[in-house]
């Protein structure tokens, strides 16, 4: 029976059945698309089922691949006055078959209302930057050679925090060669025109607040990468003869 | 002279319910949604004469020609699925990456000869 299960999982596209350590949130884009796709399904065979719309690319697999990076430096780490985090994707979970025809990074802010209250001011902007690793950097050895910037933005954090997509297909579509991902680093650092500091937030008699750390407090981020592939063997269009 | 083999309407080639459930292959701790899905089968004769509701191909017409003169060399034609349509499927890999995989062929729609 294993083996009639693997073969069977193996035409669906997977090498054994998945064994999930922790059962994520599932994304809410992801959830509507499931739902829009199981309607049109009843409702229509007229569709492209290898069109996936919502991003205006062909494929019919989406993945919500996670962050398996680590946070480089805090406040008080080698990046000063910012924090640093490393972000990997394993794109080795695509497998060869399959053509990647979208990797968008999706950064979103949010305001930890336990840990920040909203009467606990932090920035209103952050400067982000991305930088794509190029090589592993020894312990001690500066990183600044082995990285080049990819993005630098301003995101606005209110009065709703806000979100980042990048479009990083060519670059993901080198992740999947053996030895080449090294991930990303994302840094941020609050915008310098909006930093708050203990001494600006006395002086602005801001009675109901509450002074905060060191500096300021950020907001929680979670980095994830839509990756949107195309297995043309689950794909294909009916041969006439 | 063709052997008639009456049939009667509860054997001929058409759909029947066939109902997956996950759970039912230990597919549960991985699959987010659809928890099952309404698969479906074809079972059943394709009987000589070949009707119009039994969406015979000309193959099959002729393969029911050739086994009424020759039963036991040829078969008859066989109940397949002639319409299929396909499902969405959420779950997680390995990683715990969240996957929403499209899948043709799932669900048989319609049955012929």
């Amino acid at each position: 029976l294993k083996t009639q299960e693997r073969l069977f999982l193996n035409s669906l596209g997977l090498s054994a059945r998945p064994k999930p350590s922790a059962h994520r949130r599932v994304p809410s884009v992801l959830w509507r698309m499931f739902k829009s796709t199981s309607t049109r399904d009843n409702d229509t065979h007229e569709s492209d089922p290898c069109m996936v719309s919502e991003y205006g690319v062909r494929g019919n697999i989406v993945r919500f691949v996670q962050d398996q990076g680590r946070l480089v430096s805090g406040w008080s780490g080698s990046c000063h006055g910012c924090v640093e985090k490393h972000l990997f994707f394993n794109m080795s979970v695509l497998q060869p078959v399959e053509q990647l025809s979208l990797a968008q990074l999706e950064i979103k802010f949010q305001w930890d209302m336990f840990r920040t209250p909203r009467f606990v001011l932090g920035p209103q902007a952050l400067s982000v930057s991305l930088y794509k690793v190029l090589r592993a950097t020894l312990r001690g050895a500066s990183h600044e050679a082995n990285r080049r910037l990819v993005l630098s933005q301003s995101v606005q954090l209110e009065p709703e925090p806000g979100s980042l997509t990048l479009d990083l297909t060519a670059l993901a579509e080198n992740w999947r060669k053996p030895g080449h991902n090294y991930g990303l680093v994302l840094e941020l650092q609050p915008h310098p025109a909006h930093t708050l500091t203990t001494d600006t937030f006395m002086a602005q008699n801001l009675a109901n607040a509450v002074p905060f750390g060191p500096t300021v407090t950020l907001p929680d981020f979670h980095a994830s990468l839509v990756a949107v592939s195309l297995n043309p063997l689950q794909c294909r269009s009916r041969q006439k003869r | 002279s063709a052997v008639y083999l009456p049939v009667t309407p509860s054997n001929v080639c058409k759909p029947r319910r066939l109902y997956i459930d996950f759970k039912d292959v230990g597919w549960q701790d991985w699959i987010i949604a659809p928890q099952g899905y309404l698969a479906n089968y074809c079972h059943g004769e394709c009987p000589f004469p070949l009707s119009e509701s039994l969406n015979g191909t000309n193959h099959a017409i002729l393969q029911t020609l050739v086994h009424s003169l020759d039963p036991r060399g040829t078969p008859q034609p066989c109940c397949v699925p002639i319409r299929l349509s396909p499902v969405s499927m959420l779950y997680y890999d390995n990683n715990d990456n969240v996957v929403l995989r499209h899948y043709q062929d799932m669900v048989v729609d319609e049955c012929g000869c």
